[in-house]
């Protein structure tokens, strides 16, 4: 039996809002600790891993590990039923066929439920190597936002070069050139950390599509290190975070 | 000219 409830589902639209836009399908797995869930692109160039401890729920059961294979499509339909203020409980029996989410509004005057369906998906784990980082970068998720919009107005590819002077985006293509460059801030919304200086290549549209993430934090993360995927984490208050990666563009 | 990597040879399938 699976239990968790949420006191509002605002936060919930927003963790599937950040996903949909890579996956249409996916697995969440459930124990006793809390959801954990990943998977890659179809292209599987980029990875989103989700983690949402217990601690983050209202209430949370889960007597026996669980999988709930999902359509994020139906999940976002059924989400648009609710209130971003309702209360929301989502439920599963043992080996069920489908999921329950009930939604209880904050007077607790209206409830309504809905099934869905679960899918049998066939889904790979991917081991994640613990990665030391050579440049790590908080920053305000909106001006990450920002920066990855205006970097698409004028490439495909975005370089992303981190040295002690400061993180450095840049774009170039047939309109014109982009650099924009972010120093340490001593208020602290900027803070880098570089051990070693990183630069590389990266498809943008990826990167806008994790900023599809951006109303769930203040803060993102970004971890860089040479040859190895890029990290963006956006914490989910302390319980948990999204966390995307994805593959450098290298040169031929 | 770039080629994009696929995450595959990072991630490696448990």
């Amino acid at each position: 039996m699976f239990e968790a409830r949420l006191a509002s589902t605002l936060t919930l639209k927003r963790i599937v809002d950040a996903l949909r836009e890579i996956l249409n399908q996916s697995t969440l797995d459930c124990s006793d600790t809390g959801i954990q869930m990943q998977a890659m692109d179809n292209s599987h160039v980029s990875l989103v891993s989700l983690c949402l401890r217990k601690e983050y729920f209202e209430k949370y059961k889960c007597n026996r590990n669980i999988s709930l294979g999902l359509d994020l499509k139906s999940l976002t339909k059924v989400l648009k039923c609710a209130n971003g203020d309702d209360a929301v409980t989502i439920k599963a029996a043992d080996k069920a066929d489908k999921v329950e989410l009930s939604f209880e509004s904050a007077g607790k005057e209206r409830t309504a439920d809905y099934e869905l369906r679960l899918l049998n998906l066939d889904q790979e784990h991917l081991a994640i190597p613990e990665t030391e980082y050579n440049c790590v970068v908080h920053m305000p998720a909106t001006e990450f936002a920002r920066i990855c919009r205006d970097m698409a107005t004028f490439s495909e590819s975005v370089v992303i070069a981190c040295s002690k002077e400061g993180i450095k985006f840049s774009a170039s293509g047939e309109m014109g050139a982009a650099n924009i460059k972010l120093s340490e801030t001593t208020k602290g919304e900027v803070s880098i950390q570089v051990d070693e200086p990183v630069a590389l290549s990266f498809a943008g549209r990826y990167l806008s599509t994790f900023t599809r993430a951006t109303p769930l934090a203040e803060k993102v993360k970004i971890g860089l290190a040479p040859d190895v995927p890029l990290l963006v984490e956006y914490p989910i208050e302390d319980y948990g975070y999204i966390r995307y990666y994805l593959a450098p563009k290298v040169d031929d | 000219a770039q080629t994009q990597v696929r995450l595959d040879s990072f991630f490696k399938t448990m």
